[in-house]
């Protein structure tokens, strides 16, 4: 090696600039024809479709961006991210582990000593190491109990109220929420806000009742018992111990509408309202945000910022793209085109959703109280598929997500109820 | 990955004059974070 290296002659050429150019024409052509070939051949079929009564196929996302957008586009992302699951849960050989995990860390910036498992010869392969747990103790919760806690380790990509319904990804770019949640009320169990099943506002303002208007509050009523949360979280029977996390200091609490006020906002018909507005006319709120990106050095499970009860969830089964800062910057509507899962439910002030988006490195998510979700998965795409048919047959548009709700162990609470901090599930590689 | 935290909180209401100026308004929801601030679990993002 060492004569090679010594003895070789180094010749400098320029690169074949007309070449590689002429190359890339050749096949950037090659690209467009076969797009606009397949386009015709799905326009025949749903041409064909349509005129024998059978439903159209689904159509594949196509986002709008920069070129680096355009050509991920092109890429088969969910199966890229398959095969990258399946590759990190090859086993690695027992004397390469520690060197190998010792790389990585050093590289992603993972705190070994945070790590639950001493000994990194017990984890068999990357996808193993990589949903590591984290010492008792490692990640104290705020001892504020009216404070929100970080649902993961990450970093603060955006953050703030929602106004018009619509998220800013950017400064000047905004997606939905009806895009990221879904347009439609989620099916619950539980009596909903503005249901025929509870007693009506301005049953409640009559009645003189406090804080009645804040039906939010009030779970579920078995043999003519209503529920409170705040009871319910701070009762002496709470299963489990649940914490008791509601603000007790009266004086913090903000000072009541006036009934007018209360009877303007009842003006507002139900039907007009979205389904996630906030519905207390009682205590003025709003609805707030925050996005957290986990990087890949990251502890990768989540946890629960609140104590709250989840009703139902939405799995949208879309694309698997990075989810990286600069494509936050660059792909407009990112988290409404990628695979995620809705967890829908409430809490102490109203309205709650959590929505874990995966990535093309990290597509799946898993949810410890849903055996049955499975995401990134050829099956789910068939399903969706076969949902889009279904609704087409129906006449009706397709939702895009798979919707199931949750019993929970608490009847009562119409949903499984998770205390602040608890593990919730998290992402795993492919 | 992320997560995209959507949650309905009390906006707060303005303290009357007698109370005098609080910088924090009454209930308000009160964020804890900066942009590009790295957070971990249990960490508070806001409080009520």
């Amino acid at each position: 090696l060492n004569s090679g290296l010594k003895n070789t002659k180094i010749k400098w050429e320029p690169i074949p600039i007309a070449l590689g150019v002429s190359f890339l024409g050749v096949w950037q052509l090659y690209r467009v024809q076969r797009r606009e070939r397949h386009t015709q051949i799905e326009r025949k079929e749903n041409e064909e479709a349509e005129s024998l009564g059978r439903p159209k196929k689904r159509e594949r996302i196509r986002p709008s961006g920069p070129w680096q957008v355009q050509i991920m586009s092109t890429l088969p992302l969910k199966a890229l991210s398959r095969v990258w699951g399946r590759f990190n849960e090859l086993t690695i050989p027992y004397y390469l582990r520690v060197p190998g995990f010792k790389l990585y860390s050093f590289i992603f910036g993972v705190n070994l000593s945070e790590v639950a498992e001493p000994d990194l010869h017990v984890f068999p392969n990357l996808a193993s190491f990589f949903y590591r747990t984290l010492k008792p103790g490692a990640r104290p919760l705020d001892p504020n109990p009216n404070a929100v806690l970080s649902p993961a380790d990450g970093k603060i990509i955006q953050f703030g109220i929602i106004e018009h319904g619509e998220v800013e990804q950017v400064k000047g770019v905004t997606y939905s929420l009806d895009a990221l949640l879904g347009s439609t009320r989620p099916k619950s169990r539980a009596p909903s806000i503005a249901g025929s099943e509870t007693k009506s506002s301005e049953e409640h303002i009559k009645s003189g009742e406090q804080d009645a208007i804040r039906t939010d509050e009030e779970f579920a009523n078995v043999n003519g018992i209503s529920y409170t949360l705040p009871n319910l979280f701070s009762g002496p029977e709470s299963k489990g111990g649940l914490p008791t996390e509601m603000p007790t200091d009266q004086s913090t609490a903000p000072a009541p509408s006036s009934e007018a006020e209360v009877r303007a906002d009842l003006a507002l018909s139900d039907a007009s309202r979205p389904w996630w507005a906030p519905a207390s006319t009682k205590t003025p709120s709003a609805l707030y945000y925050c996005v957290i990106y986990l990087a890949p050095g990251d502890y990768h499970r989540f946890h629960s910022p609140v104590s709250w009860v989840v009703e139902s969830r939405r799995h949208f089964a879309g694309e698997l793209y990075s989810v990286s800062p600069y494509l936050q910057r660059t792909l407009p509507g990112l988290f409404t085109l990628n695979e995620r899962v809705v967890l829908l439910g409430r809490w102490r002030w109203g309205f709650f959703s959590y929505t874990p988006v995966g990535a093309t490195n990290v597509g799946s998510i898993k949810i410890n109280f849903d055996r049955e979700l499975r995401t990134n998965s050829l099956n789910t795409d068939t399903a969706a598929d076969r949902a889009a048919e279904e609704a087409a047959a129906r006449g009706e548009p397709y939702s895009g997500f798979a919707e199931a709700t949750y019993e929970g162990a608490s009847q009562v609470l119409g949903g499984y109820s998770l205390k602040r901090g608890e593990e919730m599930g998290g992402f795993q590689l492919g | 990955s992320t997560i995209v935290l959507v949650f309905e909180a009390p906006k707060g209401v303005r303290p009357t004059l007698d109370e005098g100026y609080q910088e924090k308004r009454k209930g308000e929801f009160k964020w804890n974070i900066k942009d590009g601030m790295k957070v971990k679990v249990g960490e508070a993002l806001g409080f009520v």
